[in-house]
């Protein structure tokens, strides 16, 4: 947990708002699980030759679940999880779920990797990690499995979260991340713009204020904070390109919310 | 396009009048 606010120094409001915000971990975790053994299940009865009539009734979704097809039901239930966070987000009620929408196409790849690497720097464990599902995972089982693009994106992950290791970036600042992601005054043709350039500016402050109150002693620890978004930017990106060539070959699982930020971000 | 959005659209819709 973060270290205390020094006696007389108060965390600020918002940092404090933010951290109310967040989803219980077990909550989502559990709801995750369920999901996932649930269409292991389906698959299972499908698979069974005893049930021919459920596969002729199921024949619209005859999906072979992979262990990639698996991780992007993981990621397409993470998403769901985002979506209902930024919905709890007090700014984020305040806008039009046009413009809701425009922040969430823009951002939801780099809060799921923000989400993943959040999670790992918990773990706190190089040679492993640990899945949304509570499940760990050795990760040179995981490079053994991964091509190269994708051992590339995990190793770059490990790096972003040795990075952040160092600093031992706590979750408040964890949470003000999120919405500086959320808020992006980048995001053109919205309807409310000055209040996400409004939002964005807020955040700033208070995460400024937060580290040099509980961080005195490191100064420019804001800096060095949000200098990982360009990497985490980065990575997201390469995630996506990703996402949307294995879609294009077809082992994408098809009708989640995950191809449907995939393809809003390419129309 | 709209049609790609439903989902998104439908979450961030939902309860909204409770």
């Amino acid at each position: 947990s973060p270290p205390l606010a020094p006696p007389g120094l108060m965390v600020p409001a918002l940092v404090l708002e933010f951290v109310r915000c967040e989803q219980d971990e077990l909550l989502v975790q559990s709801k995750i699980s369920a999901h996932l053994a649930h269409l292991k299940q389906e698959q299972n009865s499908r698979s069974t030759p005893d049930n021919q009539e459920q596969n002729t009734r199921h024949a619209a979704k005859p999906e072979r679940l992979t262990t990639f097809g698996l991780m992007c039901h993981m990621a397409d239930q993470t998403l769901f999880s985002i979506v209902e966070w930024a919905r709890s987000c007090i700014f984020f009620k305040e806008l039009k779920v046009g413009d809701q929408m425009k922040l969430l196409h823009n951002c939801w790849s780099e809060l799921l990797v923000l989400d993943y690497i959040a999670r790992q720097l918990q773990h706190g464990k190089e040679d492993s990690v640990l899945l949304i599902t509570g499940q760990e995972v050795e990760l040179a089982s995981l490079l053994a499995q991964a091509g190269v693009t994708l051992s590339g994106m995990i190793q770059m992950g490990q790096e972003l979260v040795h990075h952040l290791q160092e600093f031992q970036l706590d979750r408040r600042e964890t949470a003000c991340l999120k919405h500086l992601i959320l808020f992006n005054p980048d995001v053109k043709l919205l309807e409310n713009q000055p209040h996400v350039e409004s939002v964005y500016e807020q955040v700033n402050e208070a995460l400024l204020e937060y580290t040099l109150c509980v961080y005195p002693q490191f100064p420019d620890r804001f800096n060095q904070i949000l200098l990982r978004l360009p990497e985490l930017r980065v990575l997201s990106a390469q995630a996506e390109d990703y996402l949307c060539y294995k879609h294009l070959s077809g082992e994408v699982p098809s009708n989640n919310l995950l191809i449907e930020m995939l393809h809003a971000k390419r129309t | 396009k709209k049609k790609d959005n439903a989902l998104l659209r439908y979450l961030l819709d939902k309860d909204d009048n409770v």
